[in-house]
């Protein structure tokens, strides 16, 4: 629908206003620092340079048909709080509002964000999870020469699925079964919602032929030991 | 397999301390801050201050069978890579090194960090994905009083299966197909790697009765204004 403003262009905010753009979506991007936003100038729909903390700035320069607006400042809470409030009484829908704590998110949810976000939490609960299920995780023999190992997907067969890989011709291992992880709470948090995140919990599954591999699957395979070996992760 | 070492306890590195202790992971948790330290003495494993670039320090503190360590500081790169370097020294089989950009993952990449992890970038793409796809993407009516609406999974039904939803009988809705994303290249790089953001891609499939729904799945539901109405977002 409407074009979606990013406030605050650090790392996140600079990400998200440039996949978003590469994406199709209309990105007005503002931050207060001239450079930063002469620097995004061509990945964007609008690149601004204004104090979001000042109300009469917001009123002229965001259109009123914004789909959301997200509040990408990190650092400076006061400022988060503030920019929020005012995007609200401007008429936006959606605002998604960067917490950098739990008690913070309460805060944020109270004050009107619809939704809150922690990209450092975030990547941390998936990466324990990517961490805590390394590439070999566990080795039982009983043919000889032949075992059964889990093995988190390699980088190279994610998004493929079975068929496409056709790992019994081409790399001669049987995949018996899939360890396959719920979405834990990731993501967005409505407002007034208990802030915490859920852990994913994994399901042994019997594997689709055409069903795409994810990065957080591990495979239950069977294949001789020399075939192990010559997996990349 | 071994203990896990987090060294800089930022955000990121607090998070995924703890994300990985909750998992039943034993962790070494570091930081040259004894305050930060001292908070998270109960929910980890070890919890020890020191300056990671400090080599004897290091040796002193860490044990031979890490399976893994991860390099959390944020905003100091020089530090970074000489802690990376250091760990790999010291014979760290598996170290995630933090970079606040593609070239310092390059860079990282090059002096020996197996993985590199970007949080701020990670969580910036996947919310690009969320944000893209609204919850009411498109409304095209055709029969009095019903239509045809792509919805994004509401918070609520993720990760939970069609069956267990049971939307015909529940809410009167037919799920038509599931705009399914295909994983984006999150997560890790593998030393030497081109280090870029990979684009999701959304295929349409027929919704399994059993698999669990996920929050990036798009569902393609047919059914009346009035019981769309009643979907919380
Ligand atoms: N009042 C404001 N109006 C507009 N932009 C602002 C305001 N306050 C801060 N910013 C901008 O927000 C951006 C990100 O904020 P900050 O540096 O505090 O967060 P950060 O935690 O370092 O971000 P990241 O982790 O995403 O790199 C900065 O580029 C800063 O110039
Ligand atoms: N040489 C070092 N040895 C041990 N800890 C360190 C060292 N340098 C920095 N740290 C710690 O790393 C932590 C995170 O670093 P920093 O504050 O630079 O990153 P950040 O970007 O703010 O982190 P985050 O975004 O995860 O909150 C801090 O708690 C800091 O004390």
């Amino acid at each position: 629908s409407g074009p979606v403003a990013v406030i605050g262009l650090g790392q996140f905010g600079k990400g998200l206003a440039v996949s978003l753009a590469a994406r199709g979506v209309e990105v007005i991007a503002i931050d207060r620092s001239r450079s930063i936003v002469e620097d995004l100038r061509d990945d964007v729909t609008l690149a601004v340079a204004f104090d979001a903390t000042d109300e009469d700035s917001l009123r002229a320069n965001l259109p009123q048909n914004l789909s959301a607006a997200v509040v990408g400042i990190g650092n400076n809470f006061e400022a988060t709080i503030l920019v929020t409030v005012l995007l609200k009484q401007h008429g936006v829908g959606r605002v998604i509002a960067r917490a950098a704590s739990p008690l913070a998110a309460r805060i944020l949810a109270k004050i009107g964000a619809d939704e809150v976000v922690n990209p450092e939490e975030e990547s941390a609960d998936r990466w324990a999870n990517r961490i805590r299920t390394p590439n070999l995780l566990s080795h039982i023999e009983f043919h000889e020469g032949y075992s059964i190992v889990e093995l988190g997907v390699p980088r190279a067969w994610v998004g493929k699925s079975l068929i496409e890989l056709n790992l019994r011709a081409k790399a001669g291992l049987h995949v018996v079964a899939i360890k396959r992880v719920r979405p834990a709470h990731h993501g967005s948090v409505p407002a007034g919602a208990t802030v915490r995140t859920g852990d994913p919990e994994a399901r042994i599954e019997v594997p689709l032929p055409t069903e795409p591999l994810r990065d957080s699957d591990i495979l239950i395979l069977m294949g001789k030991d020399e075939d192990f070996a010559r997996i990349e992760a």
